[in-house]
Parts: structure tokens; C-alpha cells; sequence
């Protein structure tokens, strides 16, 4: 399956972009996410130098580093959850027992030779009910999730205060070794609960927020000319 | 969309021309997000002495360029004129859905021609 090659002279070119064949276009319903456009602004240095009119030459940002993120890096991957399905549908506050979720990210499109640097996972509630909240917060507990067997080992427990805002974890070194490479896929179990008795949250949207370094793009900086 | 090279006279030296390329021209612009295209340029022009060797503000010939220049000068018919190349490049950013329908932010070296020179 590696080997699929788009037909025709950019084949060549789509490999050494690091493309293992064209993608067949933009998939329907899916905007792009905010932070994504952020980044692109903050990276381009055509765009900057339309903004700023003037740049001296050679003063790009600094190489192989995400700045907004604050992590080595030179390709960022917004990653849908693939695992809707599997959500409960509804929420239920009966004996304090919450809905667990399970999310799917498929990270099959990540070169082994790629290191990621941050892998952040990213839930988003319905409005209604993160705006009505917890007096005391909510843990989330994330875990393995295993096929025909239900949830695996915790990897991580954290508290959240509020759940206006997306509800961010870092899974690099929870979910996987930092010097490891990524997946192919990685199944979750998502549980939220509130840390005094009140009413369950819903989960409206997961992805997935992966940065990694492909050292094959990263050029060694210019020494200075002696 | 590519500026011409004019033969013959001071422009037709070894510099860098305006090119851009258009995503929606390679028939990419259904998943290339942005940019819709960038100026991407290319070296073109002669290697010829004296005026090309080294530019004006331009990057310092090679050595071996400068005397191939001589060389040729000297005896056209012993080895053709250094060529015109890609001296100094810098990157772009490529924002684009993938086949999983990943939102991709690639940092791409090496992609716009800011500086050619003869090598």
C-alpha cells in the first residue's frame, strides 16, 4: 500500500514533499481549525513579509521550531477523531456514572523517521453543559481502549476546571516513549467526570494536535563565512 | 506566470527571475490549503566575464567558476561557461489536508530562489 504513487512527473516531487501520493482533495465538512491558520500566518515567511512590507534577508524564524507551541517540530498535524461511533449517545448522571467515549486517531500518514515533539489531545464540550460546569471541576481519566475487551490501563488522570475552552492533554510520554516513534493508530477511553456530584458533560469534538520533527527536512544552520 | 530572460546586454546575466507557481496552475488547489501559490523565482543568465563574475551584491563566484570563465574566454572550445544556479534559498509553509483528511502544517527548506550565482 506504501508503494501508491500518483501518476505522472509529480510523482517525484509529491515523495520528496514527503507525500506518499496526491491527496484526492478538500474532504467535505471538515473546516480548518483555527490554530492550524494561526500557525500557517506565524510560519510563512511570504506571508510575514507581506505583512511586515520589509524583511531583512536571511531573517527568517528560526528553523525546525514551532514557536506558537513552543516545540522543536516543522510539521503539525490537525487529526480528526475517527471514533464517533463508539461515544455514548447520551449522557446520564444517574449514581454519578458518566459517559466514557472512545476516540480513534489514525496516525497511519506519520513517517517512522518523523519524532514527535508534542502529541495534544483536544475536547471540546457541548456548550450548554461545559457553560453550566462543576462547582468542583471534572477529572478526566484517559486510557487505553481495547477491542472487545473495554478499557485498558489508565495513562493519564487530570483535573479540569472549566470546559468553555477545549480541554487539552498531552499524551507524548503518557500514550508513547517521547524517543519513540508515533503509532499507526491510537484508540482511546475517554471518561469526564464531575468532582462533586452534578450532571455529565457531552463530548461534541476530539483531535488530536501532533507535532513532529522529520530531521530529512531540517537543514543544519548556515555556519558563519570566515 | 514567469518573467522572460532577455538575451544579450547586462540583463542577461546569471540572476534570479520572477516565478511564480500557481497550485491551482500543478492542479493541486483541492487540497493545498494555502498558499494559493508563492514566488517560487529561478536562476537564469549568462556566466560570462567580466560583468556576471562576481554580480554586483550578488554571491562571490566560485573559484572554479572564475577560472571555467577564463578558460572559456581564453578557449571557447575546451569547456562551456559555468552554470547559473540557485545560490541562496529560503522556505515556505504548506498548509494542506493529506489523504486521512489531516489538516497539515509541512515546513518545506529550500523552495524560493533568493540569490543565484555562477557555479
Amino acid at each position: 500500500a506504501r508503494a501508491r504513487m500518483a501518476p505522472g512527473p509529480a510523482a517525484a516531487l509529491l515523495q520528496a514533499l514527503g507525500l506518499r501520493d496526491a491527496p484526492q482533495g478538500a474532504p467535505k465538512h471538515r473546516p480548518v481549525p483555527p490554530l492550524m491558520w494561526r500557525l500557517f500566518r506565524r510560519r510563512d515567511p511570504q506571508e510575514a513579509r507581506a505583512k511586515l512590507r520589509w524583511t531583512p534577508p536571511g531573517a527568517t524564524l528560526r528553523p525546525c521550531h514551532v514557536e506558537e507551541l513552543g516545540v522543536a517540530g516543522n510539521i503539525v498535524r490537525h487529526i480528526p477523531d475517527r471514533g464517533v461511533r463508539a461515544r455514548s449517545p447520551e449522557p446520564t448522571s444517574a449514581a454519578g456514572q458518566c459517559p466514557e467515549w472512545t476516540v480513534v486517531f489514525d496516525l497511519s500518514a506519520v513517517d517512522p523517521a518523523e519524532l514527535p515533539s508534542q502529541a495534544r489531545l483536544e475536547l471540546r464540550f457541548e456548550a450548554a453543559e461545559a457553560k453550566a460546569g462543576a462547582a468542583g471541576g471534572w477529572e478526566l481519566r484517559v486510557a487505553w481502549a481495547v477491542e472487545g475487551v473495554g478499557v485498558g490501563p489508565v495513562l493519564l488522570r487530570q483535573v479540569v476546571a472549566a470546559l468553555e475552552t477545549p480541554v487539552r492533554a498531552e499524551l507524548l510520554g503518557a500514550a508513547w516513549a517521547r524517543n519513540a516513534s508515533a503509532p499507526r493508530s491510537l484508540r482511546l477511553a475517554l471518561a469526564l467526570r464531575p468532582r462533586a456530584p452534578g450532571a455529565c458533560a457531552r463530548l461534541a469534538e476530539a483531535s488530536l494536535l501532533l507535532v513532529t520533527l522529520d530531521p530529512r527536512l531540517c537543514h543544519p544552520l548556515a555556519r558563519p563565512r570566515r | 506566470e514567469a518573467e522572460a530572460a532577455v538575451s544579450g546586454g547586462p540583463s542577461s546575466a546569471c540572476r534570479a527571475r520572477r516565478l511564480y507557481v500557481s497550485f491551482r496552475e500543478v492542479g493541486w488547489h483541492r487540497w493545498v490549503i494555502a498558499p494559493r501559490g508563492f514566488l517560487a523565482n529561478y536562476c537564469q543568465g549568462q556566466c560570462s566575464l567580466p560583468a556576471t563574475m562576481p554580480g554586483p551584491g550578488g554571491p562571490p563566484a566560485l573559484n572554479h567558476a572564475v577560472l571555467r570563465a577564463l578558460m572559456h574566454s581564453a578557449a571557447p572550445s575546451a569547456a562551456g561557461l559555468p552554470c547559473c544556479v540557485p545560490a541562496r534559498l529560503s522556505p515556505i509553509s504548506v498548509l494542506f489536508f493529506d489523504n486521512s483528511d489531516n489538516v497539515v502544517l509541512r515546513h518545506y527548506e529550500d523552495m524560493v530562489v533568493d540569490e543565484c550565482g555562477c557555479r
